[in-house]
């Protein structure tokens, strides 16, 4: 199998620290633009309200909005700023993390840098890798990326609530992510509307709970 | 100023090639399914119906899609398949081009891997650098994306035909490109309906007789 990569033993560290803190982490990675932050500010808010304690860390190359966005949700929210990385690694997770007590938490969000490519070999220590793709990008990128979908545990079709205006072809864009990430269950949300949300948030509790 | 990178040598030898062959090069960057490919194959077509002799390389991790795509147009395509890079590099421009007379071509377009990052440090001899923003992507993305947006040229706001659809803010995408590219001319298109393009190959044909 090889030795581990320096980001990989980190990221099994943080694995278990998060394990034995009984907090449940998801790493979200997409496109710039496919909904991301939209998804989880309204997720975290939902699960805030139900009495969840939920914490966020979002990484961009600049700018602090996607983390004022999430502060909305009254959830606990630091920015990473990588200044030019294009995607998350598990010392920045690590660095960020510090005078939070982890197991406080019932649920930390990684939101990652937009990229559909780079992310994708970046252990966190996450439970899950979720990957988005909005009805808008095209139906063909599964096939084009195929790392990230390879990799990811759950896919989230986004902006349904343009499947029309876009002509959106739902079966082969189902047909192509099976094809790179036959493991891959698949659900499709409108961040603006609201469809989807409680059967991704019952799809979340399961997995946390570990009966999915 | 500092030794140059071996691709940013490699890429100031191409751009000595392109313009002794007369050739005029663009580099398309932007996020996945912002739209390259569909006003790249419409641009290549009617360049060609106006008599143009046209040639194109288009990258990706994987398949031969976009390649497809833009034969359509009927001009000369190479797909390069990067297998796990996520941007196009000098080298990799030099030799795809082997085999090919390069003087034969008036126009030579490229397509980069999709990726609002990590393409912004990869000169490939061009001469104009292209960032595609659709208008389903969010405004804030050239504020959060800075590097690619410094490094361009031009920008050109795509899918102008959803704008209403998405309730696109287009002075806060205007203001936004503006911040962190003053330099940027921008251009709106619907590759879809068809506008924007006379404008836009107008401005095409003005940069390659060096009257923009
Ligand atoms: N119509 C519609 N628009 C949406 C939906 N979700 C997000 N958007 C819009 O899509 C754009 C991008 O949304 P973001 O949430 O910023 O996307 P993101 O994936 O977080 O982007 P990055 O963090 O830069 O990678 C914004 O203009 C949102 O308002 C949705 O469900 N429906
Ligand atoms: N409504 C509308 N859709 C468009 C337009 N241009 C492209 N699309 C759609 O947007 C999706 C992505 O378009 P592509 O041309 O594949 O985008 P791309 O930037 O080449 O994608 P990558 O090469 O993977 O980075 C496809 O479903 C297109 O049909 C447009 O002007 N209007
Ligand atoms: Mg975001
Ligand atoms: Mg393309
Ligand atoms: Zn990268
Ligand atoms: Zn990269």
């Amino acid at each position: 199998q090889g030795v581990l990569s320096k980001n990989d033993l980190l990221a099994q560290g943080l694995r278990g620290r998060f394990r034995e803190a009984g907090v449940f982490v998801t790493n979200w990675v997409s496109s710039p633009g496919s909904g991301k932050t939209a998804l989880l500010e309204t997720t975290m808010r939902q699960l805030t309200d139900r009495g969840h304690k939920v914490a966020a860390l979002v990484g961009d190359l600049a700018t602090e909005n996607d983390a004022q966005r999430l502060k909305r949700s009254g959830a606990e929210v630091r920015q990473i700023v990588t200044a030019g990385t294009c995607h998350l690694e598990a010392d920045m997770i690590e660095r960020h993390l510090e005078g939070w007590e982890v197991d406080q938490f019932d649920f930390l969000f990684i939101e990652n840098v937009g990229n559909l490519v780079c992310p994708s070999s970046y252990d966190l220590g996450e439970d899950l890798r979720i990957v988005l793709l909005s009805v808008t990008e095209g139906e063909d990128k599964p096939l084009k990326y195929p790392p990230m979908f390879h990799s990811a545990d759950l896919a989230v079709i986004t902006k349904i609530d343009l499947a029309e205006a876009v002509e959106f072809d739902r079966s082969a864009a189902y047909e192509n992510i099976k094809a790179v990430g036959p493991q891959l269950r698949i659900l499709e949300t409108s961040a603006k509307r609201g469809t989807g949300l409680d059967d991704w948030i019952d799809y979340l509790l399961q997995a946390k709970a570990g009966t999915v």
